[in-house]
């Protein structure tokens, strides 16, 4: 003999008599024990079943067990007066295992010509949920949701509860929450119905710095309270909404609070019941927007862009001056400008000034002057005249030289150019001439 | 200056006063860093006087050495050309001095005009000759510290010619007359330029201008009936001279 090879247990099979369908030997005593894995149980179902009929199957008989008790002991046949056929009715085991023991005796050999039985069983899936209350009060599989799978079975809880390491009993839970989505759905344990217990949950709502947190309370919201003079007080059930740098608030009663702008980005809520009383709970969606800047003032002689209705966390405005001035900043001139709403909801840098720009003095002319037209210390639009010291001197090239200053800061005349003029001498004509008179 | 009169201040306001080793000549402003005077009066008989030499007085009409403030020469420049060892030859009389300094104009001092293009020398155009050299009183030379000038026209080249080869008979040494050269003079004589106004301007005037027509340069005595002065045709050198400028 050699070990067969593990197999594990089979699904399904068929039981037959020995020697079937040929008539069984006498002075029989076989067994076989069936098993399918755990969480199943074993159908038997008889195909044929033609066995020695006796009053009490007292001599030939098949006998089917789980463990010592007997579900069905079995002889004669379909039509048979006497005896116990199982007809067409299945036979389930409670558990996974079933015994079937096969007896035949030794009378009237000669005349014995029952052919015996077969059966098939098959492994059926046990469902677990639906089975009765142990006894022994342990209490059901599992304390709140049943879930049967194939060969076992999953314990579930209701929302706000959380799984015990038992696997099958249910705990309050509602802690440990940090909600930094932008936007999301809150609510009290096992709402909208009341929780079994006191409970003291804590929820925080911590999104990114620059965000403000806005919660929407759902019409259904119930928290015991006690009404007084001043307004629903909250002694011993209550919702308190705390926010960073401010004097918490506690929520009860059955008007839901609404909208709540908070213009914070944390969020604290810590819910209290106790065992007395009876709060229904609350639900919230909470969503976010990004803090507001105050709207940027004016710039003389300046622009800001863009121009928007609101400024937002993050948003960038640009200065720009107009044209012949300068940006400004602590005295210093600088080449740009930007800022951005920071998320304290101030801009970050202050907004620069537009000074008008100067384009210095005018180059001096050698044998010459300046002479200001029109404007104020050089500054732009500023116009100035050369002029060369007549009689002895004359403009090269030019009548009138005006340089007005420009936007870049160069004194230029109208034909564009930057250079400052030249005086050229004037020759050859003296301021007095020699006269003579005699003739 | 013979048979001249004592300029008036700024009259001729680009008289130059030049003072080399104690001998007198003249020269003429014609830009703020350049005076044009005749190359004989800073290089005689083959010798140059040193830049450091040459004293430069200007805006005067009046001069007195004790108080006048001397200009002095950043370089000198004698035409290339001018050879002239022995005085007998003024071929190319004429030479820039460059300023130290540049000058500031006004009504004592002023450039005389370089001639203008197309500037022609015509026959009987009275010109204006002015200098600090020596004038004639009673028939007597006379050194002279007051700026005087003369009104003396062009004179015909070959008038000129014929007056200088006749006295090439009677006298040695007497030098020729060039294309560079044209005269000025009256043929009776008492008007005339003479010894020290060397380098001095000879002025035309056009359209209100005054203009360098001529370098006082050379000539037969001063004032003599049928001599005339010599001058350096400077139109003649306008290229050499804003080449001289331009470079320097």
């Amino acid at each position: 003999c050699w070990p067969l090879p593990d197999t594990g247990p089979l699904m399904h099979g068929v039981i037959q008599s020995p020697q079937y369908p040929q008539p069984y030997p006498s002075n029989l005593q076989e067994q076989w024990d069936l098993s399918v894995p755990e969480g199943y149980q074993i159908r038997l179902t008889f195909t044929h079943l033609d066995i020695e009929a006796s009053a009490g199957c007292f001599y030939d008989a098949l006998t089917v067990l789980y463990d010592t008790k007997i579900l069905g002991k079995f002889c004669g046949h379909e039509n048979s007066a006497d005896g116990h056929h199982p007809g067409n009715q299945p036979i389930l085991s409670p558990g996974n295992r079933l015994t079937l023991m096969f007896q035949s005796d030794d009378n009237n050999p000669e005349r014995h010509q029952n052919v015996g039985f077969s059966a098939q069983y098959q492994a059926i899936d046990m469902d677990e949920c639906s089975a009765p209350e142990p006894e022994d009060g342990s209490g059901p599989l599992c304390s709140q949701i049943c879930l049967n799978t194939l060969g076992s079975y999953l314990c579930s809880c209701h929302h706000g509860y959380e799984l015990r390491p038992d696997q099958r009993s249910c705990v309050l839970s509602c802690d440990g929450g940090i909600f930094d989505e932008t936007e999301g759905h809150l609510f009290s344990p096992g709402y909208p119905n009341p929780p079994h217990h006191a409970v003291s949950c804590q929820y925080i709502i911590s999104v990114e710095s620059g965000f403000a947190v806005v919660l929407n309370f759902t019409d259904n919201f119930h928290i015991e309270s006690m009404d007084t003079e001043q307004g629903p007080n909250c002694p011993h059930h209550w919702l308190q909404v705390t926010l960073s740098d401010r004097e918490p608030m506690k929520l009860c009663g059955g008007k839901s609070p609404g909208l709540i702008h908070t213009n914070s980005n944390t969020v604290t809520l810590d819910y209290h019941t106790d065992n007395e009383g009876l709060s229904k709970g609350w639900s919230l969606d909470y969503s976010t927007y990004r803090v507001k800047c105050p709207l940027p003032s004016n710039v003389t002689k300046g622009k800001v862009t863009p121009i928007l209705t609101e400024y937002f966390y993050r948003d960038y405005i640009y200065v720009r001056c107009d044209q012949g001035y300068k940006l400004m900043m602590d005295g210093q001139e600088v080449e740009g400008f930007s800022t951005m709403c920071q998320s304290n909801g101030q801009w970050h840098l202050p907004l620069p000034e537009c000074h008008i720009i100067d384009c210095g003095e005018p180059e001096p002319l050698l044998n010459g002057g300046v002479t200001f037209l029109s404007g104020f210390q050089n500054q732009y639009r500023s116009i100035v005249q050369y002029h060369c010291n007549e009689p002895f001197y004359s403009l090269l090239g030019g009548i009138n030289v005006v340089f007005t200053c420009e936007a870049d800061r160069k004194w230029r005349s109208n034909n564009d150019i930057v250079v400052s003029p030249t005086c050229i001498p004037v020759c050859g004509q003296p301021t007095k001439l020699i006269s003579t008179y005699q003739r | 200056i013979i048979g001249g009169s004592d300029a008036p201040d700024y009259t001729i306001p680009w008289q130059v006063l030049l003072n080399i080793d104690g001998g007198r000549g003249g020269g003429m402003v014609i830009g703020d860093r350049w005076i044009m005077t005749a190359a004989h009066v800073i290089l005689k008989k083959g010798n140059q006087a040193s830049k450091e030499a040459v004293r430069m007085y200007m805006g005067l009409t009046n001069f007195n050495s004790l108080t006048a403030s001397p200009v002095y020469a950043a370089s000198i420049h004698i035409h290339p050309e001018y050879n002239n060892p022995t005085d007998v030859n003024f071929n190319n009389d004429i030479a820039l001095i460059k300023l130290q300094d540049s000058l500031t104009f006004n009504s004592s001092v002023m450039p005389i005009c370089l001639p203008p293009e197309g500037a022609t020398y015509i026959t009987g155009v009275m010109g204006l000759v002015s200098g600090f050299g020596i004038t004639e009183i009673d028939g007597r030379s006379i050194s002279t510290n007051k700026m005087k000038y003369v009104q003396v026209p062009v004179v015909e080249q070959e008038t000129c010619s014929n007056s200088i080869t006749l006295s090439k008979k009677t006298r040695d040494s007497v030098p020729s007359l060039s294309n560079n050269m044209f005269c000025a003079g009256v043929p009776e004589g008492g008007k005339d330029s003479c010894q020290g106004d060397s380098g001095g301007p000879y002025a035309l005037r056009d359209n209100g201008r005054f203009w360098a027509a001529g370098i006082v340069s050379w000539g037969v005595d001063c004032g003599k009936q049928g001599t005339y002065g010599v001058y350096t045709r400077v139109t003649n050198y306008m290229d050499w001279i804003n080449k001289t400028m331009q470079e320097n």
